[in-house]
């Protein structure tokens, strides 16, 4: 783990007052392939590193602490700061229907966290969401989003393969509107960055939803194309917020600090399960301690 | 990057970064950095644009590339069995896989082993139709050990070449679905002695150091005979699959290159080196 290679990059120090260059120095690669190992891209790392060794530098070591854990604790401090540092709850304010719209790339999780934030938003904010299959292009997505709110118990527009996802998203904001439902949960199609096609539906489907959250749901295992893809997005239409899923698994998740650094855009929520209740509001601290190892 | 007069620094710089972002991991980055760096002291490299094609070469001997592992005389049907996480593209890249062999005039049969997921089941129903294949099915919730069994033994009865079965999404850190797993394979050996004769594990090309993870416990529960790697149409280089050949020696057989059912390749190692840095 990091602190066992830091404390063994420090053993050689005693009854050190402050942390001095050479050490620091040390103490930095060790850091440095920590967040590499971890997925955090190359150049986030690089900035990474210059911030915390300009808090390190010259800095005392706290009576309490070995030199190792003052290093790890301004690491740790600075990684929870730039993780939480534009912590945000879910957006929905605003008149209804709500419109709420899941982006991103093939397989990050956008059907199965559609159902787990409508279900998300009835129960811990007592809503009435809609759920909008919008992707007529993979086999079977509408049957899956559909089957996804009978099991939270949510009502689904009836979207067809043969219609266009701007059509549907237009027909299903006039359903949520006289059924009266408060907030509108839009499932698109999962598509790369570098399809300028589906990309421009994407910016279509903005122009007509005016969404007030759009949320980009990326994989926690995603690695050093996080960046690329993150910013093709905002760029694209811009990103509110982010949803990492599969965080129950044992990626280190670097993804989440390359997003962040690279979109300055909070992540919201995160995806922790299968199951439709596997949903938790995102915590800077606890990612920070599994990014570092 | 390689346009400079000698390799300096900078230069060995430029390149741990290119592949470090290809996903190739620090350490085996690391590694082949040092080696080169090994080779600029002793002279044996000296020219820049050597560089690029010394480290092709040197990644291209630890990819491991397999033709079609060839079903033995008298193996009928050829069973494979799809591994891998959730959403990397295994009941996609199924679809594919039955498209291939349905070109060559072979006999199909689908498992639809996902018996989790919402849709799992109609989704690898729409590709059984789209490539002409048919697809063995339960109910959504039953055993997916039965329907792989059910699958293998219609394989039998109906003169099949090829039983592709199609398994839940499952993250390896899991215990319980990793056993389910292990269970799934137990029964088809049961209903034809060898098989299933290819477990292939299906990584996504976005996928960073955790592959590595995945491949080793797939590998681990099941014994994984060869890789896909999907998703390669996009920007990330899949730079993962050369510290998992380098360690663990699984071939790799295909690469998923679109959504669509033509989106399949064979594994062309000289065309991977190519494009990741
Ligand atoms: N373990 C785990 N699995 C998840 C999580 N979120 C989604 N999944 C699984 O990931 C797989 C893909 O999920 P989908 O919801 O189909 O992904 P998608 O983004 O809609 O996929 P496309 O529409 O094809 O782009 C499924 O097997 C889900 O059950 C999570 O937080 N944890
Ligand atoms: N661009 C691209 N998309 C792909 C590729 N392979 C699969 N996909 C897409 O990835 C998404 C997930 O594919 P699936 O086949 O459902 O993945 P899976 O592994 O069976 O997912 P689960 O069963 O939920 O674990 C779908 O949107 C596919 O169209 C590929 O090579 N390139
Ligand atoms: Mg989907
Ligand atoms: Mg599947």
């Amino acid at each position: 783990s990091l602190s066992e290679k830091l404390s063994g990059v420090f053993r050689s120090l005693r009854g050190k007052g402050r942390l001095g260059e050479k050490d620091i120095q040390a103490a930095l690669r060790e850091v440095r392939l920590a967040l590499l190992e971890a997925d955090v891209h190359y150049r986030v790392v690089r900035r990474f590193v210059e911030a915390v060794r300009e808090r390190a530098q010259g800095q005392e070591v706290m009576r309490s602490l070995t030199p190792a854990q003052t290093v790890i604790k301004i690491v740790h401090d600075e990684l929870v700061r730039m993780m939480g540092e534009h912590v945000a709850p879910l957006d929905v304010a605003g008149k209804p229907p709500v419109p709420v719209m899941l982006v991103g790339l093939q397989g990050s999780g956008k059907t199965t966290t559609a159902g787990k934030l409508a279900l998300h938003l009835k129960r811990r904010a007592g809503r009435d969401p809609y759920l909008v299959p919008a992707d007529v292009y993979r086999p079977a997505a509408i049957d899956q989003l559909q089957k996804v709110a009978s099991d939270v118990g949510v009502a689904a527009y009836p979207s067809r393969p043969d219609q266009d996802p701007v059509e549907i998203c237009r027909a299903a904001l006039e359903e949520a509107r006289k059924g009266g439902y408060d907030t509108v949960i839009v499932d698109t199609a999962g598509r790369l960055h570098v399809d300028e096609e589906l990309m421009d539906e994407l910016r279509r489907l903005k122009e007509l939803l005016e969404p007030r959250e759009i949320l980009l749901v990326a994989d926690a295992m995603t690695g050093q194309d996080a960046v690329n893809v993150a910013k093709a997005f905002d760029e694209a239409v811009g990103i509110t917020g982010v949803v990492l899923t599969k965080a129950d698994g044992d990626a280190r998740g670097g993804a989440a600090l390359s997003i962040q650094a690279v979109t300055q855009r909070p992540i919201k929520l995160v995806g922790v399960g299968e199951k439709l209740d596997a949903l938790e509001v995102f915590h800077p601290e606890r990612m920070a301690s599994r990014i570092l190892g | 990057l390689f346009g400079k007069k000698e390799i300096d620094a900078e230069t060995l710089d430029e390149l741990e970064e290119a592949l470090v972002t290809a996903d190739l991991g620090v350490t085996t980055v690391m590694r082949l950095v040092d080696e080169i760096r090994e080779k600029v002291s002793r002279k044996e490299l000296v020219r820049p644009e050597a560089l690029r094609e010394h480290l092709k070469a040197a990644i291209r001997e630890i990819l491991v590339a397999e033709e079609a592992r060839q079903a033995p005389e008298g193996v009928r049907p050829w069973v494979i069995m799809v591994v891998g996480v959730n959403g990397v593209g295994k009941t996609t890249t199924i679809g594919k896989i039955g498209a291939r062999f349905r070109r060559e005039g072979k006999r199909v049969i689908l498992a639809a082993g996902d018996t989790f997921r919402a849709a799992a089941i109609e989704q690898l129903e729409i590709w059984g139709d789209r490539i002409g294949a048919q697809v063995v099915r339960h109910q959504q919730g039953s055993d997916p050990a039965a329907v792989a069994f059910d699958a293998v033994e219609a394989g039998k009865a109906r003169d099949a070449d090829v039983v592709i079965v199609d398994t839940a999404g499952r993250l390896h850190t899991k215990r319980n679905l990793m056993e389910e797993l292990k269970k799934v394979r137990r029964v088809i050996g049961k209903a034809l002695p060898g098989a299933p004769h290819e477990v292939l594990l299906v990584l996504d090309a976005t996928t960073g150091q955790n592959a590595v993870s995945q491949a080793r416990l797939f590998h681990e529960a099941v014994g994984v005979d060869t890789i896909a790697l999907t998703k390669l149409d996009g920007t990330a280089r899949g730079g993962v699959i050369v510290a998992i050949c380098d360690e663990l020696k699984i071939p790799i057989r295909y690469i998923g290159i679109g959504e669509g059912v033509e989106d399949l390749r064979p594994f062309d190692a000289q065309a991977f080196v190519d494009a990741l840095f």
